[in-house]
């Protein structure tokens, strides 16, 4: 059965982007592909660096682990005050 | 909104407010759940052009439905789909425009345009205008049916800082949690790196304690307060009493003759019936009378509708303890009154000992001058600050009670499927309606003094935030309790904004400010790195950092009584901050006002005077705090520091807690 998937936000250190890319979201998603089949909800430039997506947990897991990967925030739902 | 600006002191003082050709051009960007631009309060009149920096856009709305006031309008819908599977275009438009209500109101509020003659049903009329009635808007829909996924909030909140807003106003929150892992409060650090300041609503998970949201230093989080405006309502009792309440209630009215009233826990099979929960109530039991229902886990205007459709002729809807005498104002389709929580207990027991209980409702309309007021609202979230307890919040507090402003096209005042009814002001209340306010005030300000940073617009406010009631200086209370409230309740008081333009002294903050305190609280550099975009940002490994080293503009002491001996007397412990202020108005010499007073503390303030020559100038001060002896934990005790010069008061609310 399909893993559980849940949206993740990814925030990436924007200067380890390696040398072989020349756009950020050319190396986010290169990086989501490795660890996910699953495609880009968002990518984010202006405020953060890095993208949201829906993962299972393990592939957070390993995206946590890579290289260049500051955090894997789990997506909050906010509600009206 | 009407009334608020009056209450405010805003009417009749857009003056204040120089015209420094900017006020025009600050564009106050609004995260909620879009907007109807068919509205008046989006009216341009007398608006110059859309600044030419503007880089905004109305995806989603025929072109004609931005102007040179609702100058941007976007939508933000993949995250939501993507947890929610897509939505039903039936229900939810697919474009900025708000099916709910809650973004016109609180986009309206923020900035909107004159509208003479604004009510609801007749209730609250007046002049409906924005707090920055000339500032521009623009909406972000980030909120949807199925509520506000953070993804989607960061994107919009990119897509308003990179458009040009100089405010952003979020009334939403998904608990406190730590700041590197609460969306809002990292996109709100990178907004406040580029020069936006952000205001966000504290919750409306009071009066309990420890209940806020959006706490992170660099926000500016708002509780609510009450107006000097009421709607009250009547509740003829058959043995002659009648009882104040509240009511928006417009329809044909109940005879003046009291017909039978029961008490829903007695019309009904359900082991809750007293909360008239959809399904619970016993037709037989209701029809033709006044039900009695209590508040509590469905929405009040919900119980409305379930008395309604059991055939009830009215409702008194009682608050129970949580809510105390908070009368909050609902506009129910049945004649409806809210009453406090004495007032329920009385009308319950005159009902359970009454061998033929009658009663009718009274509808009064709408009341002003109504003292005293403000009262911190009962449902307003309060401190301490559970994520970082040196940080004292909330910071303000602002109108957030009964407020009439703008609403959708889309759906009734009550916002139920069922009400049919359509409006264009509805009176609804929040720290959702009370963060627009301190939004739109920080567009003033922005547009009057473009040099502050958004501290400094943050630190005018609450500096200048009054905690006393004017002529005679009681102190101000709390809707929940009757009694005083204290700085977890308002932070630094209610808002003054007139006041606010001119503060004196400002405490100023920028992002290296706040790494540090993140350095302080030993965040990793990733994750600083995931908040600070900045990749100069890092933590000295030399270096001892403070939480309390913060400049904020208020004081919060934690003393651990785990530090005190067995016999819990700690040896005298003295806690010292230092705070900087800067000098925004003309030459000056700023004493401290009357000692501060701190019970059980004694509070120490070097130097006690600070003069200054030019506009600009900082100067340092610091406050030592020493606690004789170690008190219960969860003791807290209170006080203000004010320095003043004879023109400025720039006030700092002070709590010393025992943990």
């Amino acid at each position: 059965t399909e893993e559980l998937r849940a949206t993740y936000i990814v925030h990436m250190a924007k200067s380890a982007m390696p040398a072989g890319y020349t756009e950020h979201g050319e190396w986010y998603g290169a990086s989501l592909r490795s660890v996910s089949g699953a495609k880009m909800i968002y990518t984010y430039d202006t405020l953060l660096h890095g993208f949201s997506a829906r993962l299972t947990e393990r592939e957070a897991g390993d995206m946590a682990a890579m290289d260049g990967v500051l955090a894997v925030n789990p997506e909050t739902r906010y509600q009206l005050h | 909104t009407t009334r608020t600006p009056e209450f405010l002191g805003l009417a009749g003082n857009e003056g204040l407010f120089p015209q420094s050709g900017t006020k025009g051009d600050v564009v106050v960007g609004v995260l909620d759940t879009g907007v109807w631009p068919e509205s008046k309060s989006y009216d341009d009149a007398g608006l110059g052009e859309v600044p030419s920096s503007w880089k905004g856009a109305c995806t989603g709305f025929n072109s004609s439905s931005c102007n040179r006031k609702l100058i941007g309008a976007r939508f933000f819908n993949r995250g939501y789909e993507a947890a929610m599977g897509p939505m039903d275009s039936s229900r939810e438009s697919r474009s900025p425009r708000d099916d709910d209500g809650h973004g016109t109101h609180t986009s309206s509020t923020a900035a909107g345009a004159p509208v003479a003659g604004a009510n609801l049903f007749g209730f609250a009329s007046g002049t409906a205008r924005g707090m920055a009635p000339r500032a521009r808007v623009a909406v972000y829909k980030v909120c949807w049916l199925g509520g506000c996924f953070s993804s989607d909030i960061l994107a919009g909140m990119e897509a308003a800082v990179a458009d040009g807003c100089g405010v952003l106003s979020l009334s939403l929150g998904g608990g406190s949690a730590d700041y590197s892992r609460d969306s809002v409060a990292i996109g709100a650090f990178a907004a406040m790196e580029r020069d936006v300041l952000v205001s966000c609503s504290a919750g409306n998970a009071g009066p309990g304690s420890a209940t806020l949201s959006n706490v992170a230093p660099w926000i500016t989080t708002v509780g609510a307060g009450t107006l000097d405006r009421d709607f009250p309502a009547y509740v003829v009792l058959g043995n002659g009493k009648n009882y104040t309440g509240v009511s928006l209630y417009a329809g044909k009215p109940l005879p003046s003759t009291p017909i039978p009233i029961v008490y829903a826990a007695n019309a009904s099979n359900s082991t809750s019936g007293n909360l008239c929960m959809p399904g619970t109530l016993l037709p037989e039991k209701v029809s033709g009378k006044i039900v009695v229902c209590d508040r509590g886990i469905s929405a009040r205007v919900q119980k409305g509708f379930v008395v309604r459709d059991a055939g009830g002729a009215g409702m008194v809807l009682a608050n129970t303890a949580a809510n105390g005498q908070e009368l909050v104002a609902d506009a129910h389709l049945l004649p409806a009154a809210g009453v406090g929580e004495k007032e329920g207990s009385a009308i319950k027991s005159y009902v359970a000992s009454d061998p033929k209980p009658t009663a009718t409702i009274v509808v009064a309309g709408t009341q002003v001058d109504v003292h005293p007021s403000p009262l911190v609202a009962a449902f307003s979230s309060r401190g301490p600050n559970t994520v970082t307890p040196e940080i004292l919040k909330p910071d303000v507090i602002a109108p957030g009670v009964n407020i009439l402003a703008a609403w959708t096209g889309k759906a009734g005042p009550t916002g139920l499927a069922a009400d049919t009814r359509r409006v264009e002001f509805n009176i609804i209340s929040g720290t959702s309606m009370s963060c627009p306010h301190v939004s739109g005030l920080a567009a003033l300000l922005r547009g009057a003094r473009p040099e502050w940073s958004p501290a400094a617009v943050r630190s005018a406010l609450m500096s200048t935030a009054y905690s006393t009631y004017s002529g005679h200086g009681a102190p101000i209370l709390d809707a929940a309790t009757g009694a005083a409230a204290t700085p977890f309740d308002y932070g630094a008081g209610h808002v003054d904004p007139t006041r606010a333009v001119e503060p004196g002294l400002v405490y100023d903050l920028g992002a290296r400010d706040y790494v540090d305190f993140l350095c302080a609280l030993k965040y990793t550099p990733a994750m600083i790195a995931a908040l600070a975009r900045g990749k100069s940002y890092a933590c000295a490994e030399n270096k001892t950092y403070s939480v309390s080293s913060l400049n904020y503009p208020s004081f919060s002491v934690v003393y651990s009584t785990a530090n005190s001996d067995a016999a819990g007397s700690a040896a005298a412990t003295t806690v010292t901050h230092t705070r900087t202020v800067t000098n925004v108005g003309a030459a000056g010499t700023y004493k401290v006002d009357t000692p501060v007073s701190v019970p059980g503390v004694t509070v120490d303030v070097k130097p006690t005077e600070l003069a200054f020559s030019v506009a600009g100038e900082k100067k340092s001060y610091t406050v030592s705090f020493t606690a004789a002896k170690s008190q219960p934990s969860g003791t807290a005790a209170f006080g203000r520091l004010v320095w003043s010069d004879g023109k400025h008061t720039v006030a700092s609310p002070i709590a010393v807690t025992w943990t």
